[in-house]
């Protein structure tokens, strides 16, 4: 089902979450 | 003082069939309405100080007007007479929207807009009247201050379906979607302005100038991590130095979070929520693309 | 998820145009026309796996299939670099090529640096590629995120998702069970923490009810 791929694939772009380096000094 | 107000009603009454708005609202004003001699009843002054108010109102003269509606806010509260109060809240939202404190007029022509009476004595409310306060509301809306206060009157409006209708609709929902205002956009709107509401405001800014600038750039600190004051200049149309006064203003009134680095000329936008927090609604927003997948999924019986 | 219900009925509606049995080559590829400018549709990949397309091959109007499949998979640059053998297009539709040429953009970084955006749209400067981005891509739904002039760069938090090409299929099926082995392991991970967490408070609780006895013992042997 090409929408569902293509919904997929949106979704994996997403990963990682969050990815600033401001985000990675507040989260360690 | 009886005959005395009958020749100054039949002046005002020529003067009002000349159009001469303010003559006609300043013989009336003569009639002493606080006299010990004779005894007017509340209804009776209360009429007299709308119908006053309503005459300087034609002639754009809200400082006249309200030193009228503030005596008949105290004649108003124990008025039965709901086409009166009617005529005062219409007034009061006027005066309101000539004195610029275009939120709280934007709350009263809401209110009015709802009115659900279509025959409220023997004046009947048709829905174009009804219309024309909504559009006032939404008007006074996008003119108000950008800020927390206006979002959530955008808001309200854009929901009211009765919204969709109105020709400013395309501009409401631009707004409410905190999206940037091109020119040709801003040019349609001004036309649909009155006079006062297009006036130019001390600093030489208008005062439609000044709201759509304040709205656009909320917008683009929604677009942007930062920008510089000649990109935004060119954004919004405007000089570099204006752009850079209003967005300090904005700061400086907390109705923007960011800084300004005047070295390098730029502005920083900050997002207020913290970086975890955005991790957490990143999160959210991931799960919810996964569940819409996983309900995709099960609808087409995957 | 909005663009794909947005666009939803109007695929269903180009493919049933497209498989309409009356569907001649000179429909065919007007209705491509049709598609691939239409201001609302960023995915093809339905519409080319309609076999009536196939009635395009040798004749006048093959170019059209291969707009379409430029359309499902390609990029500006792709079509530049066929120009010769493609059609002319429109402006809504290189409008639209551009657009979809983000989300491909997107599909590997989510930070987009201007310079390699300017050059694959084809954009001579800033303020032309920023309002591009935010008119064409983020009003437009397909994308969101953030404009960094200082970085001079295009973070993207969302883009939607454009059609996948058979041999990307592997790479997503690896991302996703990878993600799953890493979720996996992440709750398992918290699963741990969380009985770490139990048994430590356990332990303290013990701990403190063993000094609060020995408290006790001193004030009675005083």
């Amino acid at each position: 089902d090409n929408s569902i791929l293509r919904q997929v694939s949106s979704l994996l772009r997403r990963l990682p979450a969050m990815e600033s380096e401001k985000f990675q000094d507040d989260f360690l | 003082e009886e005959q005395v107000l009958i020749i100054r009603e039949k002046l005002a009454e020529l003067y009002e069939s000349e159009q001469q708005w303010s003559k006609a609202a300043q013989m009336l004003s003569g009639i002493d309405l606080d006299s010990g001699i004779r005894m007017l009843d509340d209804t009776y002054k209360l009429s007299k100080c709308v119908q006053i108010t309503r005459l300087y109102l034609e002639d754009d003269d809200a400082v006249n007007a309200e030193a009228f509606i503030n005596k008949a806010s105290f004649l108003v509260s124990n008025s039965p007479h709901e086409v009166l109060n009617l005529q005062y809240k219409v007034c009061y939202a006027r005066i309101l929207d000539l004195k610029r404190k275009f939120l709280e007029a934007a709350l009263r022509y809401y209110d009015i807009s709802q009115i659900e009476k279509r025959q409220i004595g023997d004046e009947e409310i048709n829905e174009e009247a009804l219309e024309q306060a909504l559009s006032a509301a939404v008007t006074c809306t996008i003119l108000a201050a950008a800020g927390p206060q206006r979002s959530r009157v955008l808001a309200t409006l854009y929901k009211d379906e009765r919204c969709s209708k109105l020709k400013i609709y395309p501009i409401l929902q631009k707004v409410n979607l905190e999206r940037i205002l091109r020119k040709p956009e801003i040019d349609a709107f001004a036309e649909e302005l009155k006079a006062h509401q297009k006036a130019f405001l001390p600093d030489n800014f208008t005062v439609l100038d000044r709201a759509m600038i304040e709205h656009n750039l909320l917008s683009a600190s929604k677009l942007y991590t930062n920008i510089s004051f000649e990109e935004l200049g060119a954004l919004l149309g405007i000089p570099p130095q204006k752009a850079e006064k209003i967005a300090a203003r904005m700061i400086y009134e907390d109705r923007m979070k960011g800084s300004i680095d005047q070295v390098e000329a730029v502005i920083h936008f900050e997002d207020d929520t913290e970086e975890l927090q955005q991790w957490d609604q990143q999160i959210a927003g991931l799960c919810q693309a996964f569940n819409d997948i996983l309900d995709d999924l099960t609808s087409k019986g995957i | 998820m909005d663009i794909e219900r947005k666009q939803s009925e109007l695929i269903d509606h180009f493919v049933k145009q497209a498989a309409g049995e009356d569907a001649s080559a000179s429909n065919l590829a007007a209705l491509i026309l049709e598609a691939t400018a239409h201001p609302s549709l960023f995915a093809f990949s339905e519409i080319l796996s309609v076999p009536n397309l196939a009635k395009l091959k040798g004749t006048q109007y093959s170019s059209s299939l291969d707009v379409l499949r430029l359309f499902s998979y390609g990029t500006w640059s792709d079509y530049k670099r066929n120009v010769g053998c493609l059609p002319t297009l429109l402006p809504d539709q290189i409008r639209k090529l551009k657009q979809l040429t983000v989300l491909t953009l997107a599909e590997t970084e989510k930070v987009l640096p201007y310079d390699q955006l300017m050059e694959e749209l084809d954009v001579s400067n800033v303020r032309e590629l920023e309002d591009f981005l935010i008119n064409e891509c983020m009003y437009a739904g397909i994308a969101r995120g953030k404009l960094d002039q200082l970085r001079r760069c295009f973070e993207v938090q969302f883009a939607a998702g454009r059609d996948l090409r058979p041999e990307q299929l592997d790479n997503m099926i690896h991302t996703l069970s990878s993600w799953l082995g890493t979720s996996d392991s992440l709750l398992h991970l918290i699963q741990e923490k969380i009985k770490w967490a139990d048994t430590m408070s356990e332990a303290n609780k013990i701990h403190k009810k063993e000094i609060m006895d020995k408290v006790e013992e001193v004030k009675k042997s005083l």
